[in-house]
């Protein structure tokens, strides 16, 4: 996959 | 959470505190690119907006609170509080040439064409070349003080820290984000000079610098 699943890094 | 993340966070963490302390317990910020210093608060603000419509976790939210109020406050310190000590005259790197093309970027390669992924796509490139106005000002003045080479020591092993927190999420998890490796790679690359330097001469108890 190479879709973000949303931004949980920081 | 994996522990290459979490290190990297409190390393990331880290650094900004041993910035702010050098500065307000030495009263003066010296060797301390103000323009590096702007950069990173463009960064985290442009990144952390999404602090207004979602809700990951306390430790998440957090650690976004605490890393733009320090970074502002670093800011102020440079050009308020401490405004008399900075080095304006070695600070000469053109923000514009790493803004401009950054921004332009943004807007052609990102996951999602919407304002908020923008911004957030914005950051992660900014924030992979922000440090080059302070390493330009180490290089046009020879020399750094030891502890902000800790500083930047602990800024540039946080990235790091991410790569393989990246290896680990696509073995792990499949997860994978092109943007922010091949972006953390830049960041990375960027601090292998200075890595070198650190072990082999301030780790060894030498002052860093330049050959003239």
């Amino acid at each position: 996959t190479d879709k973000t699943v949303g931004h949980d890094e920081l | 959470m994996n522990i290459f993340r979490l290190t990297g966070d409190l390393s990331h963490l880290a650094a900004i505190i041993i910035l702010l302390l050098k500065i307000w317990k030495s009263r003066s910020c010296a060797g301390i690119s103000g323009k590096s210093q702007i950069l990173f608060a463009m960064v985290f603000t442009t990144r952390y907006l999404d602090l207004l419509t979602a809700y990951i976790s306390l430790y998440n939210t957090s650690m976004k609170i605490i890393y733009i109020g320090c970074s502002y406050a670093t800011v102020y310190l440079i050009y308020a509080k401490f405004k008399a000590t900075y080095d304006g005259n070695h600070d000469t790197f053109r923000v514009e040439f790493l803004v401009v093309p950054v921004g332009g970027l943004s807007f052609l390669v990102n996951h999602d064409f919407s304002p908020l992924e923008i911004l957030w796509t914005f950051s992660i490139y900014l924030e992979a070349v922000a440090i080059l106005p302070q390493l330009f000002m180490i290089s046009k003045t020879g020399e750094a003080e030891t502890i902000t080479t800790h500083y930047l020591f602990f800024l540039g092993l946080y990235r790091a820290l991410y790569l393989i927190n990246w290896v680990w999420r696509f073995y792990f998890e499949g997860f994978f984000d092109m943007i922010a490796i091949v972006a953390g790679v830049v960041q990375t690359i960027l601090y292998c000079d200075f890595f070198y330097l650190y072990v082999t001469k301030v780790l060894k108890g030498k002052k860093l610098s330049l050959p003239a």
